[in-house]
């Protein structure tokens, strides 16, 4: 998260710090139910047994601490028993990029741990939502800390003439879609960026937050007049619902 | 000489003077003892009779005795001389009889004796009382017979071992219908002395007899040392408890014997006045008790009391459970026997158990009422908030139903879903 404020404890505890070849991110949507971004898992090759998430606390570094037996708190990663990867998704495109992890056991909700909301199937946008993350800051460092921002969502078509501008320099983009949506600042400055994808972007109702996206892809970070592009969640609760039962 | 003749138990015999028909010796002094069977009187008649007369048969002489008794000393010849028997029979007042002959060292002339005949005659005892106790020998009717006599009795009554009393045929009743009424010989007029009647009131196992004497109730008592029932008595036998007499003037009223037989014998000596006794007896089904009744529980048929062989069902209240000891049973059915106990132990309506309610995943609950786990035990579950909550209310009430299972409004086990996206720390802040 570029240009971000450090989370206070138990301020995003849906938030889940995801291992899956690389650093990524992931929120919780039920007690055994994590929502991610697809291409968080495409260098999975062969089992659920190379993903790791960790939940309850802001830190990275406490999940890897070594841990004497006296110490109260001891962070394990969760046990994972199945990857469900939107059956939409092909990388390298990120069009339904979004996928679910089931966990092998339930997760008890504390002040640390607690799920986010999913949004209803029709439900509009708010004008901005807060993102957070434990991916790259603005000295392009990996964060220790949990960092968020809040950002404004970004007209549709504005977005896509963004991307589309930049279409001429970049090549493989992929296309905004309905399933997507964006959000920043023209000025730049405040992004999510590298190791925060598959977190969370919540937006709140009635003093609850819910998670209107997927953080998924963009061009740079935090560069003006470029967006952020994330995955919009009240498209797939169908889907998720549905792999939620059949599992 | 003396001679001393014992002749044999015989039905008849004769008699005659030494030497006879030719005139008798001087100096004789014989003895004959005549003797017939017992029961018989010895009757003796002189055919003929001629001994040397004299004043007072002086000289020659035969004497007739019984015992010391003297019946007749004869001599002479002819009938109208005082001293000659003539043809009347001599009878005996027993079955024996002496004759002693007496001759002195001279006779005047040739006389030849006698020649008798004797018999054995019956007794009438029946028309004579007994000598030894003056009493009559039969207490009713007196049969002669040769050489004895049989006492019988009047219809009704019974001969008694000593062959000679009568005694009213009062016993061998047994009463065995299910009420009914018995009374002394003869009541409400005195009964006849010496009685000893013998009552059986026997009905079949199951009922109780009840004995009511009527007012009229009167057993000659004795105050001897305090009453005594010790000549008159109307003795009350139930079986397992000692006999109980009654006597007196006053009514023993209402006797429940508690049992179903029970014997009862009047008796009453040769003497002393007692007007009788009557009673109606009255039988009722032995009660089998159910003390304190069925806790939580209801009986049917609802009786004020239970009898023999009354059948009843025991069931419980809502919210209870049969139990015969530690085990459940599904129904209950007894019969009361003729004991008075239920043929099966009497049940008891126990409160049910839920059992401990679930836990609740993510909740806790607490009792709120009742006794732990118990019909209508009210217990409440909640989440552990905020993280967790039930979809409508902030906590869900379970009642311990008659089921044994714990219901609330829903009828299902509470679920705490956890709650989503409300995190302790607001991240909004208030910084612009």
């Amino acid at each position: 998260v570029l240009g971000g404020t450090q989370a206070k404890d138990n301020s995003f505890p849906w938030q889940v710090f995801l291992q899956a070849g690389g650093r990524g991110g992931a929120i919780v949507i039920g007690e055994k139910w994590l929502l991610t971004a697809a291409h968080n898992l495409d260098k999975i090759k062969q089992s659920q047994q190379e993903v790791k998430a960790y939940v309850g606390s802001n830190k990275v570094s406490e999940y890897f601490e070594v841990h004497r037996n006296t110490d109260p708190v001891i962070f394990h990663s969760l046990p994972i028993e199945s990857l469900h990867i939107h059956p939409g998704y092909k990388s390298p495109d990120y069009n339904n990029d979004i996928a679910l992890i089931k966990l092998a056991s339930s997760i008890t909700f504390k002040a640390s741990v607690m799920p986010v909301c999913l949004p209803d199937q029709d439900s509009q946008l708010e004008s901005f939502g807060w993102v957070s993350g434990f991916g790259v800051t603005e000295t392009y460092n990996t964060a220790n800390h949990l960092r968020y921002i809040r950002l404004p969502i970004v007209d549709q078509q504005v977005c896509h003439s963004s991307i589309e501008k930049m279409r001429e320099t970049v090549r493989d983009l992929s296309t905004l879609t309905e399933n997507m949506f964006c959000a920043g600042l023209p000025e730049g400055g405040k992004d999510t960026c590298q190791g925060d994808s598959g977190s969370g972007f919540v937006m709140k109702n009635n003093d609850t937050f819910y998670a209107a996206g997927i953080v998924s892809w963009g061009v740079d970070c935090g560069k003006p007049g470029r967006y952020g592009v994330y995955t919009r969640i009240a498209r797939y609760v169908d889907w998720i619902q549905k792999t939620m039962k059949e599992n | 000489c003396v001679c001393v003749s014992v002749c044999k138990t015989v039905m008849y015999g004769q008699v005659q003077s030494p030497l006879y028909p030719k005139p008798y010796p001087t100096n004789v002094h014989q003895q004959w003892d005549l003797e017939v069977p017992r029961g018989y009187q010895l009757q003796i008649t002189f055919n003929y009779l001629d001994i040397e007369p004299s004043l007072n048969c002086y000289y020659d002489s035969l004497t007739v005795l019984h015992g010391k008794k003297v019946l007749g000393k004869f001599c002479g010849k002819n009938s109208w001389d005082p001293h000659h028997p003539g043809n009347k029979p001599i009878v005996s007042p027993s079955n024996r009889l002496q004759l002693v002959f007496v001759t002195d060292e001279s006779n005047t002339e040739k006389y030849l004796g006698f020649s008798a005949f004797y018999q054995a005659v019956d007794i009438d005892e029946c028309s004579t009382p007994d000598l030894n106790d003056s009493e009559l020998r039969c207490s009713q009717i007196c049969l002669n017979t040769l050489g004895s006599y049989l006492c019988t009795c009047s219809h009704g009554y019974q001969l008694q071992a000593d062959q000679h009393t009568c005694v009213l045929d009062c016993s061998g009743g047994v009463f065995t219908e299910p009420e009914g009424v018995l009374s002394s010989p003869g009541f409400p007029d005195a009964p006849p002395p010496g009685v000893n009647c013998l009552y059986k009131v026997s009905v079949q196992p199951g009922f109780h007899i009840t004995l009511n004497f009527s007012e009229n109730f009167h057993i000659e008592q004795i105050d001897v040392q305090g009453p005594s029932c010790l000549f008159h008595w109307l003795q009350v036998s139930v079986p397992g408890e000692a006999p109980k007499k009654l006597c007196g003037n006053k009514s023993p009223g209402i006797i429940h014997t508690g049992s179903h037989t029970v014997d009862l014998e009047f008796h009453t000596d040769g003497h002393g006045q007692s007007g009788g006794f009557s009673l109606r007896y009255t039988t009722q089904r032995v009660e089998c008790k159910i003390e304190g009744g069925i806790r939580n529980g209801r009986i049917t048929p609802n009786f004020p009391k239970y009898s023999y062989r009354d059948y009843i069902q025991v069931r419980c209240d809502t919210g209870y459970k049969l139990m015969m000891g530690e085990k459940e049973i599904q129904s209950y059915k007894s019969m009361c026997q003729e004991n008075g106990a239920w043929h099966l132990p009497l049940p008891e309506c126990r409160i049910i158990d839920c059992g401990e309610p679930e836990a609740l995943l993510n909740g806790e609950f607490k009792f709120l009422s009742g006794s732990k786990n118990e019909y209508r035990s009210v217990v409440q579950y909640h989440c552990n908030e905020p993280f967790y909550s039930f979809t409508k209310t902030k906590q869900v009430n379970l009642t311990c139903d008659a089921d044994r299972t714990w219901k609330g409004e829903e009828n299902e086990i509470p679920y705490c879903f956890p709650v989503c996206g409300r995190p302790v720390v607001d991240i909004a802040g208030l910084g612009r």
